[in-house]
């Protein structure tokens, strides 16, 4: 099965 | 006060109507070093990353940092009333004379920008934009999703749909092959991702900015899509791939 994740999971908030 | 003025109104309409579809409002950093602009699509999914550099304009002054939230739809409509050769200005603060006068409203966006870390990547590819186009097109009208693999050979793509599979691969080109034909691979390792299709045709609203187009892949990191332009520095879009669980 495949999922989706999202930009915050692979960079830090500012 | 900040005022910019580009005497080909066409770059900035190319540049808004490759974002458009991703991104409906954003807010246009504007700064000594240049305008910048980072933000993300609804689903968080994809994100875009944008600068423009102060030499590609024909005039240029920003005396303090300028945040300017923007509805893109709303900035597109007001520049179609420009000819690709028209001269466009933008202006906060005090007005000048002018022959045409468009006011638009700023809108206050909060919007949290990424720290994206300029790492390596396992593989780079440099490959014609409208080639990387007309795959992602044609892939579309097959599957919801591509597995792109990279190796020292070439670049494949590869979806699967209802009606079967489709598998397009490019051989990396000669050094001496023309520019607009060149692919070209840097590779430490190979790599394969699987990404949404409509995500990466959106992306390809970018073309018409530059010849070449450079995809950046790491195992389970978001691929990037560079398009360099001539005079404006770069357009970048990201997207998270699907993982298997």
């Amino acid at each position: 099965r495949e999922t989706q994740l999202r930009m915050e999971a692979f960079y830090t908030f500012n | 006060m900040l005022e910019l003025r580009l005497t080909r109104a066409g770059l900035l309409k190319k540049v808004l109507e490759s974002i458009r579809d991703l991104v409906t409002d954003a807010n246009f950093d504007c700064a000594a070093t240049g305008c910048s602009l980072q933000a993300m699509d609804s689903s968080r999914v994809a994100m875009l990353s944008l600068l423009l550099r102060p030499d590609g304009f024909e005039h240029y002054r920003c005396d303090r940092n300028i945040s300017m939230g923007m509805n893109l739809a709303n900035m597109a409509r007001m520049l179609r009333c420009a000819s690709d050769d028209d001269t466009v200005t933008i202006n906060a603060d005090d007005a000048q004379d002018k022959i045409s006068d468009y006011e638009m409203k700023l809108m206050h966006i909060t919007s949290e920008n990424l720290e994206i870390p300029e790492a390596g990547y396992e593989a780079i590819v440099k490959m014609p934009a409208s080639l990387f186009a007309r795959i992602c097109k044609d892939l579309g009208t097959i599957g919801d999703t591509v597995m792109i693999s990279v190796t020292k050979e070439g670049i494949q793509f590869f979806t699967r749909g209802d009606i079967r599979t489709a598998n397009i691969f490019c051989r990396k080109t000669t050094p001496v092959a023309k520019e607009k034909e060149a692919i070209s691979i840097e590779m430490e390792k190979p790599v394969s991702l699987t990404l949404a299709l409509r995500y990466l045709i959106s992306f390809t609203k970018a073309t018409p900015l530059a010849k070449q187009v450079t995809i950046s892949m790491s195992y389970g990191r978001p691929i990037v899509v560079e398009y360099k332009m001539e005079i404006m520095d770069h357009i970048r879009f990201y997207l998270v791939p699907k993982v298997e669980e």
